[in-house]
């Protein structure tokens, strides 16, 4: 329904600003709905303006500043409305190493309530993650799991390399 | 609801019964090679929960996820993925609450489930595909049609679409997509 | 001309194999002409078979595998008619550190012909280069270029945390 | 012909005259956090080779491109980008050869304008937009159209579309093109 509809847009939205705060370090970002005679059928738009930038249109940001505005608005409605678990492949590819740690900082709050499955390259964000899944292709082209728990961070490099 | 188990058997590169057991909560890191086979995991969870179209899951037609073979092994002639999850709030009710399977008010689409499983407060969802294109869904056992396991997950972001699960490459899509897509994932989660 | 373009393809595609080869460590990787009446519509069909996988459509490669592929197909045609320069924006995004070690042999090589300029977060990468250009936003939202000179590897960590 | 030098000034993010000189061979890094202007410098090249597409430069309109201002500065009302390019078969030829700027047969496009160059052997390529939308291209010092820019570098693999530019997150695109389109990529070497 409608109502169900813009009570959701809003608090989705001022999850949307907290968190875009966060991930930037500062600026503002927030959500819009387009104008439309039929509210039922507006569309949102997103606003984004990086710290000490123009606000903008989210096409022209970086490739890095669109990854992070789009995990921003990911939180946002998880926090409005969390689901059992969290699979996210890759989203670190394009951040570079302060935002991968403003963004695992983020999933490691969020972790508390939502269970997150992160599939990574980065050592960094492997880090955050008390249990690691090493898949290996030992008898080519057939993937095994390699299961490995561990708390020190160090032991994440090592088992990394030897699932390669 | 929590994350217990994936079981994969003949599913894209996992052609061996493969089982991967998460403790339910905090984060789980997976890590490997290019091409070992992490992104089939999370193409395993988006099928189980009802993804309708190959695309999504980077194949031409349906029959693509069936293990295909290599050099040295035959391809199987079956997919099957079974995911295991628990809902804490029945696994510790009393008896009482556990014998009355049928939904109450408010209650979640997956409340009713969680009490009617084989252990009670578990729920077992589990997909199988055949070559010939048949293809079944199984709640807690017993087969269902896809509407039950979708009805199920409704409103948990779980399901075809969602917002929970984000492929390799596309977390910039949700930006780029048109501001009525942009909508629906707001409508999801209302 | 028809003639041209067949020699060209024909050259291409002997560069294609033997670079698919290199970068993935084994396995074959070709191109073939996609059947049509009039041979100056055919289109171009990738096949990439990594080691120890059955031979199968580009589409069903990982993301890894993906830019891997692409990569050999781009140093194929490189080969075959050098441009001046080349540029990579983070190219290296997607691949692990086998792939990473595997493509920057491949660059280095290569650049005695042709000038690359890579764009690229992975210290692993930055190592092989012999200048870096550091970009910066001291006055939020105006780019500036520091450049750096330096021959020891380790002195690339430095610099990117400086222009971060 | 080896690139010697990029220029700058209120192209995107580069505000100010900015100047980035390259030795001409072997491999060059970029680096920096996100957001601070590495893949501007790419377009920037691609724009003054002659791309025509604002979607390629990650804008919409064209004019998108000159510098829009932050909260503390004025937005500037022209960019400009200019490319110093060296002919090392020229540079180092004996004075006769130089003299004779007419094409000759065989020669690549950029030889003559090599010949014709402010100095012998050094080509240089420039391009400016106004906000007025009027745009102008350059070729060694003199105002010249797209054409004559494009036929320079003709079968050298730069210019819009070419292979020798590869945009971020663009890597995995020549795979999924179509094959009508690959065959481009190879006419385009032929
Ligand atoms: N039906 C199938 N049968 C057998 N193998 C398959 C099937 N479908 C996909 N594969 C294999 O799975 C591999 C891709 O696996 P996946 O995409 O999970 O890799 P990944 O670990 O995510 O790698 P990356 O780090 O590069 O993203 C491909 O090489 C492909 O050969
Ligand atoms: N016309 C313009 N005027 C001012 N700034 C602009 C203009 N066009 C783009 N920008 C700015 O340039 C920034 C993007 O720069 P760019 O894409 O080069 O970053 P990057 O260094 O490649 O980052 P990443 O590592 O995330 O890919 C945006 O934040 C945007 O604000
Ligand atoms: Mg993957
Ligand atoms: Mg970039």
């Amino acid at each position: 329904t409608q109502k169900q509809f813009s009570e959701a847009f809003t608090a989705i939205n001022a999850n949307f600003q907290e968190t875009f705060r966060r991930l930037f370090g500062g600026g503002q970002g927030f959500l819009r709905m387009t104008e439309s005679e039929d509210p039922a059928e507006a569309g949102i738009e997103i606003v984004a303006q990086p710290p000490g930038k123009r606000l903008q249109n989210v096409l022209l940001l970086s490739g890095g500043e669109k990854a992070l505005t789009a995990l921003a608005l990911l939180v946002a409605i998880f926090r409005h409305k969390p689901s059992p678990f969290c699979v996210l492949d890759e989203v670190d590819a394009p951040l570079d190493e302060a935002n991968i740690g403003r963004f695992t900082q983020l999933v490691e709050e969020m972790s508390r309530t939502t269970q997150f499955i992160l599939i990574t390259h980065s050592k960094r964000t492997m880090n955050i993650a008390p249990v690691l899944y090493g898949v290996t292709m030992e008898e080519p082209g057939v993937s095994k799991i390699v299961s490995v728990r561990f708390n020190a961070p160090a032991v994440a490099e090592s088992v990394a390399e030897a699932a390669a | 609801l929590k994350l217990q188990k994936i079981e994969l058997l003949g599913f894209k590169s996992f052609a061996d019964r493969t089982e991967i057991t998460f403790n339910g909560e905090g984060v789980a890191a997976v890590v490997g090679p290019n091409g070992c086979g992490k992104s089939n995991i999370s193409d395993a969870i988006s099928w189980v929960l009802g993804e309708q179209s190959p695309k999504s899951l980077r194949s031409g037609r349906m029959q693509d996820v069936i293990f295909s073979g290599t050099p040295t092994r035959k391809a199987t002639g079956l997919a099957e993925v079974r995911l295991t999850m628990l809902d804490p709030e029945i696994e510790f009710a009393p008896a009482i609450v556990r014998d009355d399977a049928t939904p109450q008010n408010g209650d979640h689409g997956y409340r009713a489930a969680a009490r009617s499983g084989e252990i009670p407060g578990v729920i077992t969802v589990a997909r199988r595909l055949f070559l010939s294109g048949e293809s079944e869904y199984i709640l807690n056992g017993r087969p269902c049609r896809l509407r039950d396991i979708q009805e199920i997950f409704l409103g948990t972001g779980l399901g075809p679409d969602c917002y929970a699960i984000i492929e390799q490459g596309r977390i910039g899509q949700i930006l780029s997509a048109k501001s009525y897509e942009r909508r629906a994932l707001i409508e999801e989660a209302a």
